[in-house]
């Protein structure tokens, strides 16, 4: 695992997080449950509890647009880049964007939104990319089996490196 | 039989600048005489890719390399900024 230059982490337990648009791949509850499953991997194993808001400015900002959106960084079409996401910090510290020119499903058809999500949030956590292949954190998408599915070890241990330890606290 | 190394294609090759400039490339580099030394960092820019993702690290552009340059992936750059 790795982390950013600084080790950019956020200084609060509670962090808030808002969808501001969604993809019409699926429906608005199904994306709500999926981004709080993905959040929910990290708050097993670090002291961090994540709450979504629908108004104002949350802490992580997420949306679902393609090509321009509002960075310097305009998604590509399907394809290529899948999702992006800032490290830690205030402003736009943690915001998340997906593509919306990818077709995203809860399945292993298509992009599988938990898996990226999850990623993405790891970038918001603080997480760098991986070399470690079995690593969420690793940059290419790879569908894996989401019943069930945890934290691998190399992220929960690089996560666990800026937070701490859930259960030991 | 030796075998005639194969020719990564103009499109391969645009699309190896593209990706290595989008994920291996620092930040700041926006006028010219840095263009020019960012392409001068080409192999510089493909062995560091190929190392992070455990290809032989050759500093050529190959096949295997080109299909992770094709995977789709994350838009965050693979060295920190």
């Amino acid at each position: 695992y790795g982390h950013f230059p600084g080790r950019p982490k956020w200084t609060k337990r509670l962090i808030t997080y808002r969808i501001t648009r969604y993809t019409p791949d699926l429906a608005q509850r199904q994306v709500d449950t999926t981004i709080a499953q993905a959040f929910q991997l990290y708050s097993d194993v670090i002291p961090l509890d994540f709450k979504q808001v629908t108004s104002g400015t949350a802490d992580i900002m997420i949306l679902f647009q393609s090509r321009y959106h509002g960075d310097f960084y305009p998604f590509d079409g399907a394809g290529g880049v899948l999702a992006h996401a800032n490290s830690p910090g205030q402003g736009q510290g943690g915001d998340t964007h997906f593509d919306d020119d990818e077709s995203w499903t809860l399945t292993q058809r298509g992009v599988n939104l938990l898996l990226v999500a999850a990623h993405e949030f790891g970038h918001a956590l603080g997480l760098d990319h991986s070399r470690d292949r079995r690593a969420l954190m690793y940059p290419t998408y790879q569908y894996v089996n989401t019943n069930g599915y945890r934290l691998p070890d190399d992220d929960r241990r690089g996560v666990q490196a800026l937070y701490g330890s859930r259960t030991t606290v | 039989a030796p075998t005639t190394a194969p020719t990564m294609s103009p499109e391969d090759q645009d699309l190896a600048e593209g990706y290595l400039s989008q994920f291996y490339a620092d930040v700041g580099m926006t006028n010219s005489t840095l263009r020019r030394i960012r392409n001068n960092s080409f192999t510089q820019d493909l062995q560091a890719m190929q190392a992070f993702f455990g290809l032989e690290v050759t500093g050529t552009l190959d096949k295997e390399t080109v299909d992770v340059m094709k995977a789709p992936r994350c838009g965050v750059s693979d060295i920190s900024r």
